[in-house]
């Protein structure tokens, strides 16, 4: 089973 | 002040079509260079970044940085009153709480303007890293928006697998499963009909079909799409928008849990 990332797990905030 | 005029104003449209479903609201960020969007959609799985050069403007005029934050919803109820062939301008004085819209035929006979309040927004920024992609899949935009299409009856995911031999989009659920294998074309008479895999290694991830499916509504913007995947980080889906710029989509994999 996966489970949706969220994009701020790979990209910091500026 | 800042004005921005576009003879291709449909090009405007059809940006604001590929993201209104995406964004409820978000910030244009104009400067001298041109005009930036990045937002991340409510549930912060995907982030679109939307880019417009100055020079792809027919008329551009930015004195100072401004940003203008959107009720996307309103922006498109009035990009609708505009006729495919307007030439559409946006127009606001520095400091402004609002823009307004020009919609010119190209007859001139008929002009209108449509005055919109802005919004404060306080959004996010991120810092999105350069990155040297393992797989960047190019293919005709229909195509790919009819595979998303087709593998959502199967199941809430897609796979999409890169390898020397080809890319594979899959998708399984109730009813059963799907496969749809696309080789890179050897000959094609129009360049927008091609499918080319530029690949240093295989990549495997799954992605959410609703976002995929949301992404699409780009398609009227260009002939073909590009998608670039490394291991483990987020799917780009980008179109060009003409040749002013472009609009990207980054996308969070589903991961094992």
């Amino acid at each position: 089973k996966k489970k949706q990332s969220n994009i701020t797990n790979f990209f910091s905030k500026k | 002040m800042f004005e921005a005029r576009l003879v291709q104003g449909s090009l405007l449209k059809k940006v604001l079509d590929a993201i209104k479903e995406l964004l409820n609201e978000a910030s244009w960020d104009c400067a001298d260079s041109g005009i930036q969007l990045q937002a991340m959609d409510n549930s912060h799985v995907s982030l679109v970044s939307v880019n417009l050069r100055a020079e792809g403007f027919d008329k551009y005029r930015c004195d100072r940085n401004l940003i203008m934050g959107m009720d996307l919803t309103s922006m498109s109820k009035i990009l609708k009153c505009a006729a495919n062939d307007d030439i559409i301008t946006m127009k606001a004085q520095d400091n402004a709480d609002t823009v307004t819209f020009i919609f010119e035929s190209p007859s001139q006979e008929k002009v209108s303007d449509y005055e919109m309040k802005l919004m404060n927004l306080d959004q996010d920024h991120l810092g999105i890293p350069e990155t040297d992609y393992a797989c960047v899949i190019k293919l005709p935009s229909g195509e790919f928006a009819r595979i998303c299409r087709d593998l959502s009856n199967f199941g809430e995911s897609i796979v999409i697998a890169c390898s020397k031999e080809g890319v594979k989009f899959s998708a399984a659920g109730d009813i059963g499963t799907g496969n749809i294998k696309l080789a890179q074309t050897s000959s094609v008479d129009k360049e927008e009909e091609a499918v080319i895999i530029e690949m240093q290694e295989p990549v495997t991830l799954t992605f959410a079909c609703r976002y995929l499916n949301m992404f699409t509504k780009a398609t009227p913007l260009s002939p073909q799409v590009s998608l670039s995947m490394s291991p483990d980080v987020p799917l780009v889906v980008e179109y060009s928008i003409g040749d002013i710029g472009q609009i990207q989509y980054f996308l969070a994999p589903k991961i094992d849990d």
